[in-house]
Order: C-alpha cells, then sequence, then structure tokens
C-alpha cells in the first residue's frame, strides 16, 4: 500500500 | 526519480521564479491573488513537516526550502511590503478561500492514508493544492486584461502538476504496488480546474493576441 512508502515526492 | 516528475518540479520552480520576476519587475503585485498564495504557503507548510526529520536527498531538501520561504516571501510582499501592498487588488481578491481550508480539514480527516498527525496534514495539503489556485482564476476573470508574466505564471502552475499526473502513472507500471490515489485524485482535480484556462491561454498565444478570460 502506498502508506509505508516514503513521501518522496515534493 | 524519473524525467516527468523533474520537469514538473522545474516547471513548478519556473512558475515560482516567474512570479517573483513579475512582483520584482513591475514592482506590482496587480492581478496576484493574495488568498492562492497565502493557500500555497499554508500547503508547503503542512506537507514539508518532515523537512527537518526525514532527510531523501538534497535535491529533495532544497526545493522544499525553495517552495516555503518563496511562497511565505511573497506573502510577506503582498501583506506588509510598503510598495508592494498598495498594488494588490485588494477589492478583487475577495474569493472566501478559508472554506477552502475547511473543506480540505474534512476531507483530510476522512480520507487519508493512515490516522497519524504527518499523514492527515499531508492529505490536507494535497487536497488544499488541489484547490488553492480558484481565487487566482476568479481573479483573472474579474481583473480582465492579464499581463503576461501573470498569464505565464499561472500557466506553469498548471502544468507542473499534470508532468506530476505522468510520473505517477510512470511509477505505477514501472514500481510494484506503487498507489498514490490521494494524489492520483487530488491532482487530478488540480489539473483539470487549469482546463479552461489552458484553453483560453492556447487561442491567446495562436492569435498572438493580449489573454482574455471572459468575466
Amino acid at each position: 500500500s502506498s502508506s509505508d512508502q516514503p513521501k518522496d515526492e515534493l | 526519480m524519473n524525467i516527468f516528475r523533474l520537469a514538473g518540479d522545474m516547471t513548478h520552480l519556473f512558475s515560482v521564479l516567474v512570479l517573483l520576476l513579475k512582483i520584482y519587475a513591475t514592482k506590482s503585485c496587480s492581478g496576484i491573488s493574495l488568498k492562492t498564495q497565502e493557500l500555497y504557503a499554508l500547503v508547503f507548510l503542512t506537507r514539508y513537516l518532515d523537512l527537518f526529520t526525514d532527510f531523501i536527498s538534497v535535491y529533495n531538501s532544497v526545493m522544499k526550502v525553495v517552495f516555503i520561504s518563496s511562497s511565505v516571501a511573497i506573502v510577506w510582499c503582498m501583506r506588509y511590503h510598503p510598495l508592494t501592498r498598495r498594488t494588490y487588488d485588494k477589492d478583487l481578491d475577495t474569493f472566501r478561500h478559508y472554506i477552502l481550508v475547511g473543506v480540505s480539514i474534512i476531507l483530510a480527516l476522512l480520507f487519508h492514508d493512515r490516522f497519524t498527525f504527518r499523514e492527515v496534514f499531508w492529505a490536507f495539503s494535497i487536497y488544499l493544492e488541489a484547490v488553492a489556485i480558484l481565487p487566482q482564476l476568479v481573479l483573472l476573470q474579474r481583473s480582465g486584461n492579464v499581463d503576461n508574466l501573470t498569464g505565464q505564471y499561472v500557466f506553469f502552475l498548471g502544468a507542473y502538476r499534470a508532468f506530476y499526473i505522468l510520473n505517477w502513472i510512470y511509477r505505477y507500471f514501472t514500481e510494484n504496488h506503487y498507489s498514490r490515489w490521494i494524489s492520483w485524485l487530488a491532482g487530478f482535480v488540480q489539473t483539470a480546474l487549469y482546463a479552461d484556462f489552458f484553453y483560453y491561454y492556447f487561442v491567446s498565444w495562436k492569435n498572438n493576441a493580449k489573454l482574455q478570460l471572459p468575466a
């Protein structure tokens, strides 16, 4: 799921 | 990092530079919505909370500092700078932008990845950014003729999120289980809001005429 990914986008 | 995201970030950075140029070169912020600038400052302040906690890359940190400082500087200029503040179209910039903030807060409390402080603030910033341009678009329609730099500012600001949509499509196909449905939906709405502006911008460019938005 998207939650465990770091927010690497601006 | 992929080419679409880099193009998006560079377009976004360029839109900020064009806005700074417009205010500096014309010594005026006529045609610029202070409310949209305040909303963008809020978007960056609530999205980049991790600036001092999570280090992702020098590029990431530098861009966050640039976006936060430029948006806060523009709000300060338009509110308090003795020369610039007088040129602000106060009586045209009447969009009730606190409604946009309120709706974004409710949406963020309802729809988020995880119910944590960081994630709710991040979702809030995504929803708010999607609608932050509305006061500016309304002001452009009211102020009739749009000066070139202001038109270019809004154009690049709208184009950057379109590049981000391409970036999300690219990442969806190249990274397994990559899903950012909050960003996708909000990004789609954000870009769609520019549709009619893009149309009139293209028409004015094709006819080599002044950008005119229908009142």
